[in-house]
């Protein structure tokens, strides 16, 4: 069940509705499907700027959270699963950062997502932050890994967003890939 | 179609605004 959500009058609309989803594993346990899907819950949507923050200023940074749990900020309408129709055919930018990084870095790309800076039409879904025990891991997810000219232009402005060292390491990893592995990175 | 760009800088003075309270 989708939550409803609305732009109210006087508030700024964003370009697409969106839903947060939270996650945590235990760990040692192997990632599956069924598992996944029991574990992941929305906890909040929005349609404008205004309730963006307003829902942004009521949950944990990424930095308060324990180890193994995950943000997924995607567009109204997509899961954050491999699965969704809107992701089978995609992948995603992943950027490793150290500890201490990622409540500012994911603040900047949730920023950048919302105002529309990516400039690639439909391909954004969603992006993920993931805590972890030893780093931190953000990515943006797009709808189609066979398009070069597109995952380029989604790296470049990740990099730019999160204002990345030249010589940070991306990698781009396509959902059929993940599903093979079964493991996200 | 038009879509609707927000910059950095307004969204993040929006954070201050009275409705996102």
């Amino acid at each position: 069940e989708w939550p409803t959500v609305k732009c109210k009058q006087g508030e700024h609309q964003l370009q697409y509705s969106y839903c947060v989803w939270f996650s945590r594993r235990t760990p040692g346990n192997k990632a599956s499907s069924a598992n996944y899907e029991q574990n992941i819950k929305i906890i909040g949507s929005f349609a404008s700027v205004e309730q963006f923050w307003t829902l942004y200023s009521h949950i944990a940074r990424p930095c308060d959270l324990t180890s193994s749990s995950d943000y997924h900020l995607f567009k109204h309408g997509i899961k954050p699963m491999w699965e969704d129709e809107a992701n089978k055919k995609g992948g995603k930018w992943i950027v490793r950062l150290r500890k201490g990084l990622a409540s500012r870095l994911w603040e900047n790309l949730v920023i950048a997502m919302l105002g529309e800076q990516f400039m690639v039409g439909e391909e954004i879904c969603g992006a993920v932050v993931s805590v972890r025990f030893a780093e931190d891991i953000i990515s943006i997810w797009n709808r189609t890994a066979s398009d070069n000219s597109i995952n380029i232009r989604v790296r470049d402005t990740l990099q730019r967003v999160l204002n990345l060292p030249p010589n940070t390491i991306m990698e781009y990893k396509t959902h059929t890939d993940s599903l093979k592995d079964r493991s996200s990175f | 179609g038009t879509r609707i760009i927000y910059d950095r800088n307004f969204l993040l003075n929006m954070r201050n605004s009275p409705l996102s309270q």
